[in-house]
């Protein structure tokens, strides 16, 4: 008990990682984490769309509950007035803090990411946000287009820098002020890419070079996919690169060089998510808070990158539903950090050969409206009862159970007598 | 901890065929609610009539079903739904 929590959760981030299996995808500081920390190999989001699928892990209630199918309303008021997984630490004494796209913005967190029901203080927001998609993409003409494929040369969009990086800023200040101030905090980062557009900053293209970059092992629509089970992925056909494509409506396909560019995009906005995540952990162990602080390392749901011909998430397939869910516990997961030993040391991705092997595997399959009751049970709190059959009524349950029993601890790993195969293939 | 693990997920749609709010229905548009269940071994996913003013799935009402076995097509490229209606198999998670 007496944790704190770094909940770190990522738009649009399928498992597309060194950490689970993916040779191609440079991501050396996210793998660093997987090598101190449980790996879920099988975790899936309750819907794959953005605010129906936070409100839910939040929540801990699925969407039939929340009520919550689309963008346009706010639980407390449309379904019921649920706690959420911020408020039950805010009430247990915690400092909560949201810095980025935690809650999806708007209606569905009431304007204001749920404040102050779920949050100690207003919750932080990158000024760049508001650039996201405006039209700073340079397109070979040299002028400004707002499209789907978007490197950018950092120094020249505006403010001179950008959502995430603002965002990983703002969460290291937030770190030495609760350093500081010895306080125990919660806080929850949400990182914006590899959400489209795929905009970050150019040089991370240099880690994919086109030749490398392959077409989705079926990018065909299937034959027998039931009409209703496919999405026509709109959003991306409004870009402006898109658009310039004339791709039919609703089963395209995408032209196969295009294809290469969006996954090229795709993995390089993973890097720059990646080093985020490093330089963030590399302060919270500069800090020397890794020694009792949770990680949560988890994402809203996955993104289609051309299977089934398709460009999105918005469907039940697991390439859109699947997402990494890693939970590293000090003392559990990983052995305490020596004093002065460095659990999570900036690992460069440009230069970092990665052959870190996750700390612990388990397949067993698991949902992320679990993360409410596992993260009270790792911290220490009392784990809220599993909801009856209606809930509308009960401001504190979950439809999830807590997954903490699927952890095998470090004392049970030595138990095992150094012979790890049942470990890792669980 | 005996129960076999189970994640659920679902995804709504405004008609049965693709349209330009496909991906993004208003609560008002949702006329199919696709429900899924999934194991290590398949995704089964129902595809069946939605209510959007009571909320309320009408599992008699199907439109749609999917059922992937993850062991021979991981990918999920091959709908055996249709080839299995009638098998033990999808009797069993009816």
């Amino acid at each position: 008990g007496g944790k704190n929590v770094l909940f770190i959760v990522v738009d649009d981030l399928r498992p597309t990682l060194g950490c689970y299996g993916d040779n191609l995808v440079k991501s050396p500081n996210i793998d660093q984490l997987a090598s101190q920390s449980v790996v879920f190999q099988n975790a899936y989001a309750q819907q794959a769309v953005c605010a129906p699928s936070r409100v839910s892990f939040l929540t801990g209630r699925r969407p039939d509950t929340t009520r919550l199918y689309d963008f346009y309303s706010y639980w407390r008021v449309h379904a019921g007035n649920y706690s959420t997984l911020p408020q039950y630490f805010k009430e247990n004494g915690y400092t909560t803090m949201s810095v980025g796209k935690v809650f999806h913005p708007g209606i569905s967190s009431n304007y204001n990411d749920d404040y102050p029901y779920s949050w100690s203080i207003p919750p932080f927001h990158p000024s760049t946000e508001k650039y996201e998609n405006t039209k700073t993409c340079k397109g070979k003409d040299g002028q400004l287009h707002a499209n789907l494929v978007c490197p950018v040369d950092v120094a020249e969009v505006p403010e001179g820098t950008l959502p995430d990086i603002q965002s990983t800023e703002e969460a290291i200040r937030l770190l030495n002020i609760m350093k500081r101030k010895k306080q125990k905090f919660f806080l929850a980062v949400g990182y914006h890419k590899p959400h489209i557009p795929l905009r970050y900053p150019q040089e991370f293209l240099k880690l994919y070079p086109l030749e490398n970059i392959t077409l989705a092992p079926d990018p065909w629509v299937p034959e027998e996919l039931p009409p209703v089970a496919y999405n026509p992925w709109t959003d991306i056909r409004e870009r402006e690169d898109v658009q310039a494509l004339n791709i039919s409506f609703p089963y395209g396909p995408i032209p196969e060089d295009f294809q290469r560019l969006i996954r090229q995009s795709y993995f390089a906005a993973v890097s720059y998510l990646d080093m985020q995540v490093g330089l963030l952990l590399n302060a919270l162990d500069d800090l020397k808070l890794s020694r009792n602080t949770i990680v949560v390392f988890t994402a809203d749901h996955g993104w289609s990158l051309g299977e089934h011909g398709e460009w999105a998430k918005y469907s039940n397939f697991d390439v859109a539903t699947q997402v990494p869910l890693m939970f590293y516990v000090p003392g559990k997961t990983s052995s305490f950090a020596n004093p002065g030993g460095r659990k999570f040391p900036y690992l460069d991705p440009f230069t970092h050969v990665s052959n870190l092997i996750p700390q612990g595997q388990t397949k067993k399959i698991v949902e992320l409206v679990s993360l409410f009751p596992t993260l009270a049970e790792l911290a220490g709190l009392l784990i809220p009862a599993l909801c009856p059959e209606t809930s509308f009524d009960v401001a504190l349950c979950s439809e999830g159970e807590s997954i903490v029993r699927y952890f095998v601890s470090m004392e049970e790993k030595v138990d095992c007598g150094g012979d790890d195969s049942d470990y890792y293939q669980d | 901890d005996q129960k076999e693990p189970i994640a659920f997920c679902q995804y709504p749609r405004p008609a049965d065929t693709p349209q330009w709010n496909s991906d993004k229905p208003r609560l008002k548009d949702i006329k199919i609610m696709g429900y899924s269940m999934r194991t290590v071994d398949y995704r089964y996913t129902v595809w069946v009539g939605f209510n959007p003013n009571n909320f309320k799935a009408n599992f008699q009402d199907i439109h749609a079903g999917e059922l992937y076995m993850v062991g021979t097509d991981p990918g999920q490229d091959h709908n055996i739904y249709n080839n299995s209606l009638h098998s033990n198999f999808v009797k069993k998670i009816l």
